[in-house]
């Protein structure tokens, strides 16, 4: 473990608790993506298949159950919880995300590092999370402005995946045989679909005004 | 505990 990774997991803890609060708060879920949130519960689904066969560290297993746990949470409460589903933009949140799931999927078959259940798994995991924010960049996008912990959210998720890519750098330098290249690569293109983002954001928090994304 | 499909991360 490095500082590195460590301050990537607790900037994604961050991103989720920002979330549960918004909704909770608010009892509103209005400028965030279900389907985003959904494709984020196959990633953690997906990714942590080992939770019960591989015990790597409390902190792992811990970390494991409440990306699951809260991100499941997210989902129900937006699709179930009787007020907040009420403000959900379904009108808006439109992004055919079968077309990630089916890309990354074909792609994990393609490209894996062992082809077992659980590798494969493991690879699509990775790069449908890459791709995960789409619906939700879209949607901040159709929503215009956005509201502070929405943009919040986001920026954090993609601060995260930053952090990870110095991890990365990080445990090359320092580990001979660390080589994780689809995490890498994935977490690249990840970090990169945010940069536009993070331009508008930096943008709006120097000039103090609401966050404009260009439709 | 190194895990046995080598992902030690998140």
């Amino acid at each position: 473990m490095n500082i590195f990774r460590l301050a990537g997991d607790m900037t994604h803890l961050i991103s989720v608790l920002v979330l549960l609060l918004k909704i909770y708060a608010t009892k509103s879920c209005s400028g965030i993506s279900l389907k985003t949130q959904e494709l984020y519960a196959i990633v953690f689904v997906t990714r942590y298949l080992d939770l019960f066969t591989d015990f790597i560290s409390l902190y792992n297993t811990v970390m494991k159950l409440v990306f699951i746990g809260s991100s499941l949470a997210i989902v129900w409460c937006m699709r179930y919880h009787r007020v907040v589903r009420r403000s959900y933009d379904r009108e808006l949140d439109t992004f055919r995300y079968w077309i990630l799931l089916g890309v990354s999927f074909i792609l994990a078959l393609v490209l894996h590092e062992k082809f077992t259940l659980q590798e494969v798994f493991w690879a699509f995991s990775i790069y449908l999370e890459a791709v995960a924010i789409l619906p939700q960049l879209v949607l901040l996008q159709r929503s215009g402005n956005v509201d502070n912990l929405a943009g919040q959210y986001v920026f954090f998720l993609g601060a995260y995946r930053a952090f990870y890519i110095l991890n990365w750098i990080y445990r090359y330098l320092t580990e001979q045989r660390f080589t994780r290249w689809i995490s890498c690569v994935s977490g690249l293109v990840q970090t990169a679909l945010y940069a536009d983002f993070f331009y508008y954001y930096f943008i709006s928090w120097k000039n103090n005004a609401k966050l404009q994304l260009p439709a | 505990l190194s895990s046995i499909n080598g992902h030690d991360e998140l």
